[in-house]
């Protein structure tokens, strides 16, 4: 899963 | 960004703005974990590394930085300013004991073999069992001031709040976050005996006491 890699969270 | 990240975010601030005004306050770090604020220095330190290579918004990159700064900053009380006040003596639990299967597992379970994907998943880890030095204080002295027992559960909100921010942004976005959600879960039922003595006590004024 690609989105997952995006760590827009904190 | 939704309701529940937002409340999650402003509660991970509180608790770190409650911390830093209870040792001011006081001049005194007694019954605060250094363990723990270390580890969680570390926890911002290896997840936010990406600061510098990974713009995701103002508000991303303001809350990064508060929050190494703030952990900083605490570092600095316990250790410089009022550093007579903070017994080592009762802060015993074994760090290795977190940071050792954090690193076993951000080597098994990551989005990627890169250096950053590694760290990042460390990071998690490392914070679902970073309280765990401060929960073990408070055992061993049975009680606590009411600030730094609110600390702690503003702390416990935080990452409870992310689990139905991912249920919704899985419904909403189709966005799976896995690893976190996992480790948010460990880290909230750490937090459950915690949250049911503040619920049946502090809740009802009475003072932080385990029984």
């Amino acid at each position: 899963n690609t989105d997952s890699k995006a760590h827009d969270e904190l | 960004m939704n309701i529940f990240r937002f409340l999650a975010d402003l509660s991970h601030m509180a608790s770190i703005v409650i911390l830093i005004l209870q040792i001011r306050k006081t001049k005194s770090a007694a019954g605060v974990s250094y363990k723990t604020q270390f580890l969680y220095a570390l926890v911002f330190v290896t997840r936010y590394i990406d600061i510098f290579f990974h713009y995701v918004s103002l508000y991303n990159t303001f809350m990064k930085i508060f929050f190494v700064t703030s952990t900083i900053y605490i570092l600095y009380l316990m250790r410089v300013q009022y550093k007579p006040s903070h017994d080592p003596n009762i802060d015993t639990f074994r760090i290795e004991y977190i940071i050792a299967p954090s690193a076993v597992l951000a080597l098994i379970i990551n989005h990627g073999y890169t250096l950053y994907e590694i760290l990042w998943s460390f990071s998690v880890w490392l914070e679902s069992g970073a309280i765990l030095p401060q929960l073990f204080m408070l055992q061993r002295t049975g009680e606590a001031e009411t600030l730094t027992v609110h600390y702690i559960f503003a702390l416990g909100i935080y990452r409870l709040l992310y689990i139905p921010n991912w249920i919704y942004r899985y419904v909403t976005e189709g966005r799976v976050e896995p690893i976190a959600f996992l480790a948010s879960l460990i880290q909230t039922a750490l937090y459950s005996d915690f949250f049911y003595i503040y619920y049946t006590k502090v809740m009802q004024g009475k003072k932080f006491e385990l029984p």
